[in-house]
């Protein structure tokens, strides 16, 4: 729904990494594996 | 010249061994010398293309497929000791020779051979083909085995390096991601103090508007 | 048990090759067995170990090299013709033979042979030997042939996966760069728009406060 949208659109940014959270490399492999064609 | 020096038994005598030497200039279908031997006696003949096609044809054979039955008979050596017969008349120096398919005998050729005046060069020379031919497959397999020592060496070798290439590999990636993560991590801190930043001003104006 | 057969030349009849077999059991000072022929006579004899270390004794040699020099002489069949000169008596039935060195011949050892009854059989068992010692290096030239097409195999397959290895190197790094800047300049454009809402917000307050 619309409220669950911005809510993900605040917290995680298009490539599904946190904008709060602070990475680590399994979750940040696991971004990248996300990323389809780097442009 | 190709030459091939084997093992036979002759149906006449068979607690002696014999041996048959067969040598060709370009095929086998072009003509041969046929050598038999028994250590102490020697007999020899020259089989011409014209009676090998003429063999051929006696037996409705194509020429081709009629060289190859010779060449399994006389020269290839391998195969069971039973399924061809040799037989040699030591009066009339006639050398014949069958293939057995199923307890059925197929003439396969039949030869004149001259009795040699001085065997002992034959045999000598039968020697010293054997040994040329021990010397020559010696230097082969020294070489083949060198050869084979080198590849086993360059292959080690290539596989270190890609070895070394895979290790190599997964360390840049970790050095990266460590390095990504770094810079990641400093923004998303400043993304946070930021963002606290703006709501202790939202609160703050929400307070002087509250007390106005 | 051992064997080795070489050509020699008899300085009575350099004209005739002449064939020398030996066989050993476990080593050649243990004693060995000799047979000469010249493809229709045949002559064996048997040298003991005593009958060895007598002639060692003799040439006051060690032991080891003088079955060094007799393995040189009598097995090895390689080097120069004149090295080694051989010398029989079909009278006496006395084999020998010297080492020349330098114009010099030394007298390396002497054997007493018995003539053979029956050359032909000693003859057909030399060939017969020959002819086993063909097919055994014939099949280890194949087995050698088989394992150097193998690994010349295994060579072109490590190598190629040693070359996509460098090529993936180099390729990992491009890509994960491009990955990490997508995701950085997420940070990034985030990181702008807080600054702009807080610009606006402090903006908004100081119209605000003005007004008042």
């Amino acid at each position: 729904c619309p409220s669950t949208k911005q809510h993900f659109a605040r917290q995680y940014d298009c490539h599904g990494d946190s904008y709060f959270v602070d990475t680590d490399v399994n979750q940040l492999k696991e971004v990248f594996s996300g990323i389809k064609t780097p442009g | 010249m190709e030459r091939k020096v084997s093992r036979i038994y002759l149906t006449s005598e068979p607690e002696i061994i014999h041996f048959l030497q067969v040598a060709w200039e370009k095929t086998l279908g072009s003509g041969f010398v046929i050598t038999l031997t028994d250590g102490q006696s020697a007999w020899i003949g020259t089989v011409s293309e014209s009676e090998i096609s003429q063999e051929a044809d006696d037996m409705a054979l194509e020429k081709e497929k009629y060289v190859d039955e010779l060449r399994k008979a006389l020269v290839s050596g391998a195969g069971p000791t039973d399924t061809y017969k040799f037989n040699f008349s030591k009066d009339s120096c006639q050398f014949s020779f069958e293939k057995n398919l199923k307890d059925v005998s197929f003439r396969l050729g039949s030869f004149n051979l001259e009795k040699v005046a001085n065997p002992a060069e034959v045999i000598r020379e039968l020697i010293c083909y054997c040994l040329d031919t021990i010397s020559e497959k010696q230097a082969k397999n020294e070489h083949l085995q060198k050869e084979n020592e080198r590849l086993l060496r360059d292959w080690n070798d290539v596989q270190e390096r890609f070895e070394k290439c895979v290790s190599a590999k997964e360390a840049v990636e970790t050095d990266l991601y460590k390095r990504f993560i770094l810079v990641l991590n400093e923004k998303k801190a400043k993304i946070r103090s930021l963002y606290k930043l703006l709501n202790e001003v939202q609160e703050l104006e929400k307070n002087i508007e509250h007390k106005r």
